[in-house]
């Protein structure tokens, strides 16, 4: 199964 | 005081038009170093990271006396651009606490002066810190040919599988109905740069990506004559297209992966 990832899990918040 | 200058109007109206559709609201981050805009999309999957540095040619003055954020509907900002006409000069202006963002427009024989006003918006977007990285992989190519690549592989599916290797970067699509695949081989010893493929390996890269992002990224193409990709096993692609006298506008689209 693949899933979408969300971009915000690869950035750590500024 | 917030005044930029702009020489070519079509920059901006190009730029805006790329970004419309999947960022409908964005903030302008506007220092002394330049114009910055970070925004993600509706469903948090694709970012996009505009930089217009103020020492480049592009801007014939540029002014900005604190660093403000313009929040803009870019749709809206969209309607204004088409007032101008693609030699205009453009002008953007606005005061230190801004509630109002300017827009000037000159045309190159001086006889036609227009001036929009739009409201601006506060807008609660939350800023991503992105790593200066070493990718795995760059792949450089016409943006014509991306775009061509991602069109006509949608026809068949959801999401491409990009596959970089030391010979060149291989796209496959498998849909219900059918599969496809454009292999680009690296070719360098054309004339034209802007004609080139080249790929930068470190480590081969193997990873899919949604379609729908990638199509939508290149509504930039007209921007730029080259765009590059790069990927690292994983993570999110980067997809730039170079501005020229201006900087750049990358689009970071998040993988899918096997869970």
């Amino acid at each position: 199964m693949i899933g979408q990832q969300k971009i915000y899990s690869f950035f750590r918040v500024a | 005081m917030f005044e930029a200058k702009m020489l070519q109007s079509s920059v901006l109206k190009k730029i805006i038009e790329s970004l419309k559709d999947l960022f409908s609201d964005a903030n302008f981050d506007c220092s002394s170093s330049g114009i910055t805009l970070q925004d993600m999309d509706s469903s948090h999957v694709a970012l996009c990271y505009l930089k217009l540095r103020s020492d480049e040619e592009g801007f014939e003055d540029y002014r900005c006396d604190r660093n403000i954020t313009l929040g803009v509907n870019l749709v809206l900002m969209s309607k204004i651009l088409k007032c101008a006409g693609n030699d205009d000069v453009i002008t953007l202006r606005a005061e230190d606490e801004p509630n109002i963002l300017t827009f000037i427009f000159d045309s190159k024989n001086g006889e036609r002066v227009s001036k929009y006003d739009i409201k601006l918006m506060e807008i609660d977007s939350e800023l991503l810190g992105i790593p200066d990285t070493e990718y795995s992989c760059v792949v450089k190519m016409p943006s014509h040919e991306f775009q061509r690549i991602c069109s006509n592989l949608s026809q068949l599916g959801d999401s491409v599988t990009v596959d970089c290797h030391k010979e060149g970067v291989d796209f496959k699509v498998a849909g219900e109905q059918g599969s496809g695949a454009i292999k680009l081989k690296q070719n360098t010893t054309v004339d034209k740069e802007e004609d080139q493929v080249s790929v930068e390996l470190n480590e081969a890269v193997t990873q899919s990506f949604a379609l729908k992002f990638l199509c939508a990224f290149t509504k930039a193409t007209s921007l730029s004559d080259t765009v590059s990709l790069s990927l690292t096993q994983d993570t999110p692609i980067v997809v730039e297209y170079p501005i020229a006298q201006h900087g750049y506008l990358r689009f970071y689209l998040a993988p899918k992966i096997e869970e």
